[in-house]
């Protein structure tokens, strides 16, 4: 037992068991509590609870948290499997398990499909990706004609959508997302292979015995 | 500005707001 080592935890409501977490996901025992540390600091960005809001979230990826955000919105949902309105510490390791460099590809194309189904009814529909479009150019201060738009989703969807039936389920969506491998980019962080790097400071923190697991 | 050779998604995916790398950035 290190002179760090402590038994008391219950700082943050909900925080779980990083042993059983790292059982749960690709992460190691050491990476979990260095994910704690980057918990910690965007879920005490605007209220100290060890939860994460919707606004911290925005804050930590836009480093604003006045502008409601569309993209910001389904990370949260996405993040906020069970919809409590928050993001406790066991939601934050387990989503971003999937975008470990080594999670399964399977796992990423799933979420990503997720992450586009807007309204969770199984298709990603041509008004949802016309929607993300729009907020996408609202973002960037981009300017397209409606028909430029509507020319991009027609090509899109000529590409995707193989049985034309206007949206795009999941087995279309894998095989879009197989012929356009780019597209899952944004489903893999290189950060999370160095996190404990990054976070050095979790081994201050540290509640279990052995953390080179 | 060429974007229209570009289909939706890989241009939805260029969002900040969907690179959760920024939240390293601390």
């Amino acid at each position: 037992m290190g002179c760090f080592h402590s038994k008391t935890r219950k700082q943050f409501p909900g925080h779980e068991d990083p042993v059983l977490l790292a059982s749960q996901t690709a992460f190691s025992v050491s990476e979990v509590e260095a994910l704690f540390e980057l918990f910690k600091s965007i879920s005490s960005s605007v209220i100290d609870d060890g939860l994460i809001n919707k606004e911290e979230l925005q804050l930590a990826l836009f480093k604003n948290r006045k502008k409601e955000n569309l993209f910001a919105n389904r990370i949260f949902d996405l993040f906020d499997v069970k919809q409590k309105g928050v993001i406790d510490f066991g939601d934050f390791v387990r989503l971003l398990n999937v975008f470990h460099p080594n999670a399964p590809q399977e796992d990423k194309i799933n979420l990503s499909f997720k992450l586009y189904d807007m309204d969770g009814t199984g298709y990603i529909e041509r008004q949802e990706v016309k929607q993300m479009l729009i907020a996408l150019l609202c973002e960037s201060e981009m300017k397209l004609a409606d028909e430029t738009i509507e020319m991009i989703l027609d090509k899109t969807f000529v590409e995707a959508d193989i049985d034309q039936d206007g949206k795009i389920d999941k087995s279309e969506w894998h095989n879009f997302v197989t012929r356009n491998p780019s597209l899952l980019k944004i489903m893999t962080l290189p950060y999370l292979r160095d996190i404990t790097t990054t976070f050095p400071s979790f081994v201050f923190n540290s509640e279990v015995d052995e953390v080179a697991t | 500005a060429a974007p229209v050779t570009m289909n939706a998604f890989e241009l939805i995916s260029t969002s900040q707001g969907l690179n959760l790398g920024s939240l390293f950035d601390r």
